[in-house]
């Protein structure tokens, strides 16, 4: 799988 | 934004209120881990050095602000203002064992080998073994008081959530971050044990015996 690296999270 | 990650920071936010207003309402923090609670004020000063470089939104700046302040406010509250009731003998965890491999491994496997990302991936793995000073000091005084216990279901249920959070993402989103997750299946797994106890023995009434 791909591989979305934005930190949205906490 | 989905059901599971909005109830697991919930139940994060949940879990830290309860341990604050523990210690600062009984004005004692016996039978809590310090350094527990330092690893986490740790855990999130590396993780949320983001909030000095970009801006998500309102809600994750609040959260972060709040995590960052209740965490150093419950440092403070145990090892200075209720200092006397810290229970030293209990917590003797050694957590150089946790820093150090946690620190080594940061530096081996992470997404990109930038100071930030690497800070990022130490608080990661920090947090999935944070707890363990608390467990063990748990498991040496071998009883808990129950607003502990209450604390350590919400803290544990909030990365379990997260893991449902992840699932919901890559099925939806095609969102994974494998890092987050296999910490955060080894940090749920440290709470097995623990759950087990909370939900079986009901003990709400008496105190948590191992």
């Amino acid at each position: 799988g791909h591989l979305i690296k934005h930190k949205d999270e906490l | 934004m989905n059901v599971f990650r909005l109830t697991g920071d919930l139940s994060h936010l949940a879990a830290i209120i309860i341990l604050l207003l523990k210690i600062w309402k009984s004005r004692s923090c016996a039978g809590i881990s310090g350094k527990s609670q330092i690893l986490f004020a740790i855990v999130f000063t590396t993780r949320y050095l983001d909030l000095l470089t970009s801006f998500i939104s309102l809600y994750n700046t609040c959260m972060k602000v709040i995590y960052i302040g209740c965490a150093y406010a419950t440092v403070y509250l145990i090892y200075a203002k209720f200092r006397a009731t810290y229970d030293g003998n209990h917590d003797s965890f050694r957590v150089e064992f946790l820093v150090v491999p946690v620190g080594g491994l940061s530096v081996l496997i992470n997404h990109d080998f930038s100071p930030l990302e690497i800070l990022w991936t130490f608080s990661i793995y920090l947090e999935s073994v944070a707890i363990l000073p608390q467990l063990f000091m748990i498991s040496k005084t071998g009883e808990a008081e129950t607003i502990t216990t209450h604390y350590l279901f919400c803290l544990g249920l909030y990365r379990a959530l997260y893991l449902f959070n992840w699932i919901w993402r890559f099925y939806f989103e095609g969102f994974f971050d494998m890092i987050a997750i296999v910490a955060g299946v080894v940090q749920t797994v440290l709470y097995c044990d623990f759950f087990y106890l909370y939900v079986t023995k009901g003990w709400f009434s008496r105190p948590y015996r191992l």
